[in-house]
C-alpha cells in the first residue's frame, strides 16, 4: 500500500538545516497494524504527512497503492486522500467556530454524501467514541480528550482503508485509550484497515504487530512489536 | 497557598447542564507537590483554570495565600497571576507568529524585567529544555513535544512559587518526560515552589507526593501518591 524510497525532507532556516527526513525507505502492506515511535523531533509527524499527501518531501519517492504520488495532479491527489486516508492529526485540527457533528461531517462533505446519511455517520463515530450528547458543543466548550476523541471521529467516517493516527491518545485517560485501541484493532481485523500510528507509549504500541522506531529522521528498527 | 471552599462551574448549554466542577472543597499547601488525574471530561483543567484565575467558579470561595480571590480587582488579579503562578497549559498556547525565544519572554514582558535580562532568562529555560539552538524558530517550525517544552520554558521564567501544569507531557518521550519531571522535583524541593500537575500517566504522577484524584466534577479520592 505505501513505499517509500529515501525520502528526504530538510527545512532550510536561515544558516540551519533540519533534517527532518532522512533517507527514509519503507514498506507498509494492506492491513498492517503498524506503531512509529521515537523521540521528539525525530521525524515522525512529518513522516505522516508525507505518506498521508499532506506535505511533500524534499527528494525521494513516494508510492501510495503502486502510483508514485508526485505524478499527479492536484485534483487527483486531493481526492485520494479524501477517500483513501483518514487521518487524526496531532494537534487535533479541529474547526473552532464549528459543533462537533459538523467537524465530524468535514470529509464527507468532500465526498458528496447526502445530509442525512452524512449526519448519521457522524453521529455514529461520536458515539462509538463517548460523545453522545456533545455534538452540538464547539471545540472551547470541550475538554482535551474530547477535542481529541472529535478528531478521531472525523478520520473514522470516510471508510478510508487506510487510517494514519499521530498521537490519538495523548490527552486520554487510560480507559478511554484502551477503548480507543480496541476501536482501532477492530477495523484493522475485521474490516483489513492499514492502521499507522504514532505514539510515546509503549502500552499504546503494544496493539500493534509491527513497529518502526525514528531517531534524527532515519528508521533505527522495524520489527515485530514486542508484546 | 490554595484553599478552595465548595467551587462549582456549571456551563449551561442550551437545555444541557454541565457540571465541570460540583463542590470541589481543597487545600494545596506551599512546598507541596501534587498530581490531579480523572477522566477525561472531569473537571481537571477546569479546575486549574479556576485555581489559576483564569477563569471564575460559577459558585464556592477560592483562597489564594490566604485572599479571597473574588473580592480582588481585575489588575491586582492580573498581577497576582502574573506574579505569583507559572502555567503550562494543555494546549500550548504559544503566540503563532512569534519566535520560541518570544514566547518565553512573555510572562517578562508583564513585569518589566530588562530586555537584556529577558533574554538570558528565556534562554536558560529553552536549553534546560533542550531547545538551544530553536530558539528562532515559530511553534509551526516545531514539533509537537518541541512546542510543549517552549510552553513549560515560558511557566518558568517568571520563577513564580507556583506552577500549574496540564498535561505537560502528553506530546513527549519517555526520556525527555522523565528530565521535565526531574526538572519539575528539583524546582519544588531545592526552590519549594508549588507543583500542581494534572496528567494521565501513573508513571509521571509518581514524582509526585499527593495524588487527588476527580470524577464528573467531584473529588473522589485525596491521598499520598502511590510510589
Ligand atoms: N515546518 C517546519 N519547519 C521547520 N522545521 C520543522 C517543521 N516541521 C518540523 N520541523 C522540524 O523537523 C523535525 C522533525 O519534526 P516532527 O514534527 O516530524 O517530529 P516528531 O517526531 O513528530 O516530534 P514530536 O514527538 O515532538 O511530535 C523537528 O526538529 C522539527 O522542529
Ligand atoms: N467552555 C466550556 N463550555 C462548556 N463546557 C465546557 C467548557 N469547558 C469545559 N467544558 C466541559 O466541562 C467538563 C470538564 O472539562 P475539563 O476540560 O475540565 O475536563 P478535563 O478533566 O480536563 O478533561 P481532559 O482530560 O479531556 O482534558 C467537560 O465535560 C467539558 O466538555
Ligand atoms: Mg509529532
Ligand atoms: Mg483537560
Amino acid at each position: 500500500l505505501i513505499e517509500t524510497n529515501e525520502l528526504k525532507k530538510i527545512y532550510l532556516l536561515g544558516e540551519n538545516e533540519v533534517r527532518a527526513l532522512d533517507n527514509v525507505s519503507l514498506k507498509i502492506n494492506t492491513g498492517e497494524f503498524v506503531a512509529v515511535m521515537g523521540p521528539s523531533g525525530s521525524g515522525k509527524s512529518t513522516f505522516m504527512n508525507v505518506i498521508g499527501c499532506l506535505d511533500e518531501p524534499t527528494s525521494g519517492r513516494y508510492l501510495l497503492d503502486g502510483i508514485d504520488v508526485s505524478k499527479m495532479e492536484r485534483d487527483a491527489l486531493a481526492q485520494i486522500r479524501n477517500k483513501k486516508i483518514g487521518f487524526v492529526f496531532q494537534g487535533f485540527n479541529l474547526l473552532p467556530r464549528t459543533s462537533a457533528l459538523e467537524n465530524v461531517e468535514v470529509p464527507m462533505l468532500y465526498n458528496n454524501t447526502p445530509p442525512r446519511q452524512r449526519k448519521d455517520r457522524a453521529m455514529w463515530a461520536l458515539k462509538a467514541l463517548g460523545l453522545e450528547g456533545r455534538e452540538h458543543h464547539h471545540p472551547s466548550q470541550l475538554s482535551g480528550g474530547q477535542q481529541q476523541r472529535v478528531a478521531i471521529a472525523r478520520a473514522l467516517v470516510n471508510d478510508a482503508p487506510l487510517i494514519l493516527a499521530d498521537e490519538p491518545t495523548g490527552n486520554l485517560d487510560t480507559k478511554t485509550s484502551v477503548e480507543i485501541m480496541e476501536l482501532f484493532v477492530r477495523l484493522n481485523e475485521e474490516n483489513k484497515i492499514t492502521i499507522v500510528l504514532v505514539t510515546h507509549e509503549t502500552d499504546i504500541a503494544s496493539f500493534s504487530q509491527r513497529t518502526i522506531r525514528f531517531l534524527d529522521g532515519h528508521v533505527i528498527s522495524d520489527k515485530a512489536t514486542k508484546r
